[in-house]
């Protein structure tokens, strides 16, 4: 293996990557899998972390572009230079970036994901059986709005599972138009247009206007490329047209007629002749997560390596079955470790309070006057702090939730607290016990009914329900009407008129707290709203008006509009320690 | 007699023409990569310098060190890859 001259290495293992555009040939959630996996690579390793965040400055930002794309080293078109990355260090150090003029799949070929219908967002079944016709690339057969579609088993006639395929008439990527579709025709720059377009734009990306009037309104989002996109040529992404004229012939299938080289190709207009608009028709393509998990290895230090099975290998080769060679992880494993994580440092004197009274009497606040009083300056003395009882100290909490608006961080039988409204230092640990006594040590979650002031706590697939210290419970979450699906729920938001959220692993139900039951319509997928945010949240909670769905030791925040607007340390930004 | 009309070749609208020689294939590969700087090419005796940098390449992507430009070093210049090069910083 070899590494950068002087071993360039990140002196954080906690790293954060953000992916700034996506390529239009795969579903975004497929190239956001594909980068996870490749990250994962190389944290199964190491000590190495890797969080995707949403805005700001990632240590590893990653973009698709084709040619001269910004950075002085232009990509080559279709094949040759697949991508590049940059050793670790400040600004474009550690970035990656991919070719957008390659076809980027999962390394056999077309990946149609599907959307809406009944499959769950499953691939395309190439070829498929409909009405007794096979098709091997999407269809609008049988439809009348013109969207196509696909079956996600061999047979639609015997298996009835479909989905639609990407198509600019169902949504649009990126752009500010949140996943609109096209409207068309639309007008831009004076001019009608009835279908995407590059015009206006130097990068190649086809886009169109989600309103009638790109003049007047500027609303616009990045078409999706269709599973008959040609790749390359002078007209990437546009569709194939069949039958196309070629020399005076008729062909109604890519061909590589007129080449050397013996690549398929077809015309995007019904006549090669007389338009020369052409493009490559979609072969195996690269793997992005392949080729993904190489660019990554040089973000975070690894040069080429001579050994060819290895990842690092300069040259890229298809792999069905993906395993680390020894080689990548000797290399890597000399600049990291192997998982021994940093040293922790000790931490500084924290000042602590006396315990406050109970909080959960109905009408009762957190603080007391006398509280207020003791506002004066803490004198800091520096205190041994017994590790457990240091609430900086946790790695992660049980459940986070505001009651009286005081944060409180459950962990293990234990809770800190800390004031909501003003800058306060934590208070704690106290025992959960002597506040809640019935509470099993370890819960789930805990929200307060803003209304009546109890406070509900979950563990497993039971609740409480607490007024002051008199608690009603345990019962099992069915009679809240919660089915079986849910094994634990990680987190609740209140959502004012009696109602909370409650979100147990993909889903989240809707519970009338007054009743005590969930409403219709209930589970729904969580990231049908709340996008952005990670699914497997380890705790999700209100503060501050904002909604916040922690993992590890970060904290996704949504603002009440649905927007994740920032991603930190429960630590430091929510603990707030030193 | 499947083959009734002779091929006719086209050259496609926008596609980077690859009328490169071999030999400039090469040269452009190795200086890309790293393998020889463009003083070397333009300095030294082009034929040394050439086969020394093939050398070079060849060991470090585990070909057969020839020094020549063979089928397999000109397969692996024309394999899809990696944009890092191979060399240098």
């Amino acid at each position: 293996f070899l590494t950068f001259e002087g071993d360039l290495k990140w002196d954080h293992m906690d790293l954060t990557y953000r992916v700034m555009n996506y390529s239009p040939d795969l579903d975004r959630a497929v190239i956001d899998d594909a980068f996870k996996r490749a990250f994962k690579v190389w944290s199964d390793v190491t000590p190495l972390t890797f969080t995707q965040i949403y805005s700001g400055e990632a240590d590893i930002m990653i973009m698709f572009g084709s040619r001269e794309h910004g950075d002085g080293y232009p990509f080559d078109g279709k094949d040759g230079l697949l991508a590049h990355a940059f050793p670790p260090g400040q600004g474009i150090q550690g970035d990656a970036h991919f070719d957008d003029d390659e076809f980027w799949t999962l390394g056999n070929g077309l990946v149609v994901k599907t959307r809406h219908g009944n499959a769950n967002g499953a691939d395309c079944h190439f070829p498929f059986i409909f009405e007794g016709h096979s098709y091997s690339q999407c269809t609008t057969e049988g439809r009348t709005d013109g969207l196509p579609w696909c079956a996600t088993t061999a047979s639609y006639d015997r298996d009835k599972k479909y989905g639609f395929c990407p198509s600019e008439l169902l949504y649009t990527n990126g752009g500010n138009s949140n996943g609109s579709p096209c409207v068309f025709p639309f007008i831009f720059d004076g001019i009608s247009y009835d279908a995407c377009t590059t015009d206006g734009r130097s990068d190649g990306y086809r886009w169109c206007a989600t309103t009638t009037n790109f003049d007047q309104d500027k609303k616009y989002g990045f078409c999706p490329n269709r599973d008959t996109a040609v790749i390359g040529g002078n007209s990437q992404g546009d569709p194939c047209v069949f039958p196309f004229t070629f020399l005076g012939q008729t062909y109604s299938a890519c061909t590589s007629q007129g080449r050397q080289d013996g690549k398929l190709w077809c015309a995007t207009t019904s006549n090669y002749d007389t338009d020369k608009k052409w493009g490559f028709c979609p072969d195996r393509g690269y793997s992005i997560f392949l080729v993904a998990a190489h660019e990554f290895g040089h973000s975070l230090g690894l040069d080429h390596s001579s050994v060819r099975e290895a990842l690092m290998y300069p040259m890229y080769s298809y792999v069905q079955d993906f395993q680390l060679d020894p080689d990548d992880i000797q290399g890597i494993q000399y600049l990291y470790g192997r998982g021994s994580g940093p040293e922790p440092t000790a931490p500084a004197p924290v000042t602590t309070k006396e315990p406050q009274p109970l909080p959960t009497e109905a009408g009762s606040t957190s603080t007391t006057e006398e509280d207020e009083d003791e506002t004066s300056e803490p004198t800091i003395v520096p205190i041994p702090v017994d590790p457990s009882q240091d609430a900086c100290a946790e790695k992660n909490f049980d459940a986070i939730t505001e009651i009286n608006g005081d944060l409180y961080f459950f962990k293990d039988g234990k809770y800190w607290t800390r004031s909501s409204f003003w800058t306060s230092d934590i208070q704690g640990a106290f025992t959960v016990a002597d506040t809640w006594p019935g509470l099993p040590a370890v819960i789930d979650a805990a929200f307060q009914d803003v209304l009546t002031k109890r406070v509900f706590f979950f563990a497993g697939r039971l609740f409480w329900v607490f007024s002051g210290k008199s608690m009603l419970g345990p019962r099992r979450i069915e009679k809240l009407g919660i089915g079986k699906e849910a094994g634990r729920i990680s987190g609740a938001l209140q959502r004012g008129r009696g109602k909370v959220l409650l979100f147990s692993g993909e889903s989240y139900w809707r519970l009338d707290v007054k009743i005590q039951r969930v409403d219709k319509g209930y589970p729904r997928a969580t990231d049908d709203v709340f996008t952005g945010v990670p699914l497997d949240a380890r705790n999700v909670f209100l503060y501050q008006d904002n909604y916040h769905f922690c993992r590890g030791s970060f904290y996704w925040r949504m603002t009440p509009r649905y927007q994740v607007d920032r991603v930190g340390y429960v630590k430091y930004d929510i603990l707030q320690c030193p | 007699p499947l083959q009734s009309k002779p091929q006719a070749v086209v050259t496609f609208p926008g596609e980077l023409l690859s009328t490169l020689s071999d030999r400039e294939l090469a040269e452009s590969y190795l200086q890309r990569f790293g393998y020889t700087t463009e003083m070397e090419v333009r300095t030294g005796s082009r034929h040394v310098s050439l086969a020394e940098a093939l050398r070079k390449m060849q060991k470090q992507l585990g070909l057969e060190v020839t020094g020549k430009l063979d089928a397999s070093t000109l397969e692996a210049m024309r394999a899809p890859r990696c944009g890092v090069p191979d060399v240098g910083t």
